[in-house]
């Protein structure tokens, strides 16, 4: 596959262009919060999130060229991966608290309230002291984001036909772009792209503890949030 | 179609050109 013609630089302002408007829960937040009530508000919070991110990758350039089943795959492979990552960018100045928006903010004693919750919360203030540490530039953190994205479902599965053979060829394209807009600091590049691996796995706890909140009714989840959950929980299975 | 199915509001959002802010 050959490189695409857009320079790192131009690839950087357009995903910078892309990046979604900061969004609030808007709701009068009763304390102390109960399982119930903060799995509700992190719920609406993603909800209304999701509705978002979905016009984001759509401004990603080039990716509303690829097949749609691939941006579906795309998609519902890397949701909570992105929510997560858009966490920890809010968070990053804001050392032991969570920044889910700018009128919901936690720390980590508040989740003792929501079985299970905690051990993600301290694994996503870890991450998010690691980025502190490597002090992660804003242009750094919408190419972690892209890199996320594209790169969700490229060991799943090979394609068959022609057409998919051609979206995954524009997919690699793609990538090269993310990469070579971060590869003049390769060591850097090393030590984002090594974090990846972390924010997958603490996606993967997130989504089997909203499964479980889930089935046990400690939560209604509907719409978008439970099409992408249940996409994401049948692929896995 | 069984994709779309599986995935219509997404699908939905994926081919709609309405502004994010409104549907969120």
């Amino acid at each position: 596959h050959h490189r695409s013609a857009m320079s790192p630089e131009e690839f950087i302002s357009r995903i910078m262009e892309a990046e979604p408007p900061e969004i609030y829960l808007m709701e009068d937040l009763k304390k102390p919060f109960t399982e119930a009530s903060m799995m509700m508000s992190l719920t609406n919070l993603a909800d209304k999130e999701l509705v978002l991110m979905i016009s984001w990758a759509k401004k990603i350039p080039g990716f509303v060229e690829l097949s749609l089943a691939d941006q579906i795959h795309l998609l519902k492979c890397c949701w909570l991966e992105i929510l997560m990552l858009g966490l920890m960018w809010r968070s990053v100045d804001h050392p032991g608290k969570l920044i889910f928006s700018p009128d919901f903010k936690l720390n980590r004693e508040e989740g003792q309230c929501v079985e299970g919750i905690m051990e993600i919360f301290d694994m996503l203030l870890a991450a998010t002291s690691r980025f502190r540490e490597l002090k992660l530039q804003r242009e750094e953190y919408v190419c972690l984001k892209a890199m996320i994205l594209l790169n969700s479902n490229l060991c799943s599965s090979s394609p068959q036909t022609a057409e998919e053979l051609e979206s995954r060829n524009k997919l690699l394209r793609l990538l090269d772009s993310v990469i070579d807009a971060l590869v003049w600091q390769t060591l850097r590049l090393g030590h984002l792209t090594m974090l990846l691996s972390h924010i997958r796995h603490v996606s993967n706890k997130g989504m089997d503890h909203l499964s479980t909140m889930k089935r046990k009714n400690v939560v209604l989840v509907y719409d978008l949030l439970l099409e992408m959950l249940d996409a994401s929980t049948s692929s896995t299975s | 179609t069984s994709l779309k199915e599986k995935h219509k509001i997404l699908h939905q959002l994926l081919q709609n050109s309405t502004s994010p802010v409104d549907l969120a």
